[in-house]
């Protein structure tokens, strides 16, 4: 169970704060606006009306007593880095801090933010690289150029082996090494090349970037 | 080669239409304000100023010929909506649309939106769960409760063959099964339980949620 102080409450940041306290954590989350204060109520540990660039405010608000804060405020730059700059001063041995683009978050880490992160980007990062590849659901990046997916089976695998599909390791036809299937609840780690596939299956994926969107385009 | 047609270039809708053109695809980038428009100039295939819920702005601008759209519209909720509706009067077959909470996406699926993302709660429910599991670099969900995660190597291991550090597999001490071991630039798939660990190798682990957490918080 840990404490966090959740600075600025649009979107990013008041789904920031519910996502903790649903966690179990602590979470005091300040907005001096005072509606988006209200719409925190049964969603934050202390939702509070607060303008989180006053020292004195955030003093009195115990917020010296944190160990982690998260500043989501994305439009106002200045707020932002004011805030930033006196969580440092308050001792935020860790401070996130949503930026609104390179210098706002170059900025950031210069005054003291330990992770700075920019929520449009990313998204648009993912969105963008998923548009054609309606089958993968999911990626992570193990190297450059080489990565994991999470696919939907296509349909022209439907009761295929992972040998018949070409599917049986980095030296099989596509290249690809199958690490997981789920089927409906199950979950089949490091299937062997007599796995039947079916429509339906999501798998677990590792290769070559290429290699995969080949694949997925099966 | 796609052609995709973006509207809305604020932070999201700018990314989205950078990253589908630096991947060779050929993009028309909309937005009523001038001075995002030529924030695109050679960012996008035709950065141009229109209003996005004029039908004959988008019939002119060859719109009917695009199988993809992005609406990236925020906050105007009524531009959004509109725009969407048009999009799909004029034949988009796949359209994308972001939304500013639920109602808002269930409004745009209702009018024809194929996919709808919400970038500031998506990042800020991966900000909020990677908080405290500094160790944990991305993660893709395989079922409820079951995960994949990108994990650096916490010092603890520094040394230990896999077997030794209780990584040799689901029966193992941690439970989870390593997938495979990033080491600087190689890539070891399905490492045997003698792999030797070392200290700045990143592991792919597959494994129940609560055990991930209870080895990436050695
Ligand atoms: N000095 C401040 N003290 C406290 N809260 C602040 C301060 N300045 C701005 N905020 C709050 O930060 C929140 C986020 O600000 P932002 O300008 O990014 O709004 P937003 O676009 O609604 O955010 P999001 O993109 O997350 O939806 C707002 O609710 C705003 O009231
Ligand atoms: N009817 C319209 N036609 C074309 N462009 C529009 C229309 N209405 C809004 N836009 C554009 O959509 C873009 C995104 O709008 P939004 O209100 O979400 O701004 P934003 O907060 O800057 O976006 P982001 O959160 O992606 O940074 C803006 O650049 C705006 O000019």
């Amino acid at each position: 169970r840990k404490q966090v102080v959740v600075i600025g409450l649009g979107r990013f940041g008041s789904e920031v704060a519910k996502t903790l306290y649903q966690e179990g954590h602590d979470v005091l989350a300040i907005d001096n606006d005072e509606r988006r204060v209200q719409e925190m109520a049964g969603h934050a540990t202390y939702p509070v009306k607060a303008d989180a660039t006053n020292e004195a405010a955030l003093r009195e608000l115990g917020v010296p007593n944190f160990d982690v804060a998260v500043v989501a405020i994305g439009n106002d730059i200045e707020a932002s880095i004011m805030s930033t700059v006196l969580l440092k001063t308050l001792g935020t041995a860790h401070i996130v801090a949503r930026a609104r683009d390179p210098l706002h978050g170059r900025t950031l880490e210069r005054v003291g933010a330990n992770v700075v992160v920019y929520p449009e980007q990313e998204t648009a990062e993912r969105v963008a690289r998923s548009l054609f590849q309606p089958h993968v659901l999911d990626y992570i990046e193990l190297a450059p150029s080489f990565g994991v997916s999470k696919v939907r089976l296509p349909e022209a695998f439907n009761h295929m082996t992972l040998k018949q599909a070409g599917l049986a390791g980095p030296r099989d036809k596509y290249g690809l090494a199958v690490l997981a299937v789920r089927r409906g609840k199950e979950i089949i780690l490091l299937p062997s090349e007599e796995e039947r596939l079916q429509s339906g299956d999501l798998l677990l994926v590792a290769g070559r970037d290429e290699l995969l969107e080949k694949f997925s385009a099966s």
